[in-house]
């Protein structure tokens, strides 16, 4: 074995090579990796170190800049946690249609301007006592600036009939321009609001799932078609 | 780790050796998650005739890298032989924390020499 290459001009190349400005400063925040980006990992890589071969099964090729899972196209997945989590207070229990609104901030300074989204997922995970008749119903707006200040624009509403598994909410298309740059941080109010008069949830977490495409690391895309 | 480079002299014929990229090696260990490393390989041999014809499974030989190597052949100082270069590549994905604690999967296009071949 060989002591590590110290940092110099030969790994700052590779990482330009890799797409990345430069290598994350310190030991991260070590935490658990998302179930699914493991399988979008493995979906790809099925072996730890690469044997070369681009075939998941016999006969099955792999898109280049392609995520064949989520039906989309991208060679950037990023799993993106919720800022706000950790200095939200615990709601108070409040009465029945007075539930709180939750505001969560994403981190987007990483994805750079040439990067096309292709997915916005937001997943979020409640916690409730009781299930209302109806179900409930969920409101994403933009946040506004500064503690206490009213919601911005309404992005979204959407039913949702029970909670247990992770609701989910697409962002793009409707709610967010599919070539609308994202801000380096995005914060959203949350709004999940009972039917029928029950207890409100408490939201347990939240993340956003964002798939992008950069073109400049997709060569296929470059390279002209004979 | 690599194979043993070949020296200066004619060596052997153009084709891919194996190199493998350790992620600890170049101290990224801590914030790639996986692959630990990954089989990047390179190209090396020479190009001159017959190996510029490809051998059996390898990539279609280039009429031009035949040409050149014919002419070098002919009369050594008139042309270069041709280069042994990658002709068929793969792609790797890495799985990493980025700078901002988030989990980021990036696919990397043409990151692994399969084939190589004189051009």
């Amino acid at each position: 074995t060989r002591a590590p290459v110290p940092p110099g001009p030969a790994t700052d190349a590779l990482l330009q090579a890799l797409g990345l400005h430069d290598a994350p400063q310190g030991a991260p925040r070590l935490r658990p990796v998302p179930p699914l980006m493991w399988r979008l990992f493995r979906r790809r890589d099925p072996q730890e170190t690469w044997s070369g071969s681009r075939r998941t099964s016999p006969g099955v090729t792999l898109q280049p800049c392609h995520v064949e899972e989520l039906g989309v196209a991208g060679n950037i997945v990023r799993h993106i946690p919720d800022r706000g989590a950790p200095t939200r207070a615990p709601e108070p229990a409040s009465a029945a249609g007075h539930c709180p609104e939750w505001t969560i901030i994403f981190d987007l300074s990483a994805v750079e301007p040439a990067e096309r989204s292709s997915l916005a997922r937001l997943e979020l995970r409640f916690e409730a006592a009781e299930a209302p008749e109806g179900g409930w119903e969920l409101s994403v707006a933009l946040a506004g600036q500064g503690a206490g200040a009213s919601p911005g624009l309404v992005l979204l509403r959407q039913a949702v009939p029970i909670l247990g598994p992770p609701v989910r909410a697409e962002l793009l298309g409707a709610a967010w321009g599919r070539n609308a740059s994202w801000p380096r941080s995005l914060r959203l109010a949350l709004a999940l609001r009972p039917r029928a008069p029950a207890a409100c949830a408490r939201l347990a977490e939240a993340s956003l799932l964002l798939v992008t495409l950069d073109p400049r690391l997709c060569h296929p895309l470059a390279r002209p078609r004979r | 780790g690599a194979e043993p480079m070949l020296g200066g002299g004619p060596g052997g014929a153009c084709r891919a050796r194996r190199l493998y990229v350790s992620f600890r090696e170049v101290g990224w260990h801590r914030w790639v998650i996986a692959p630990r490393g990954f089989l990047a390989n390179y190209c090396q041999g020479q190009c001159a005739l017959p190996a510029a014809l490809s051998g059996p499974g390898g990539p279609p030989a280039l009429n031009h890298a035949v040409l050149r190597a014919l002419m070098h052949a002919a009369a050594p100082g008139a042309a270069d032989l041709p280069c042994c270069v990658p002709a068929r590549l793969s792609p790797i994905s890495v799985l990493f924390f980025d700078n901002s604690d988030n989990v980021v999967l990036r696919q990397y296009e043409d990151m692994v020499v399969d084939e190589c071949g004189c051009r």
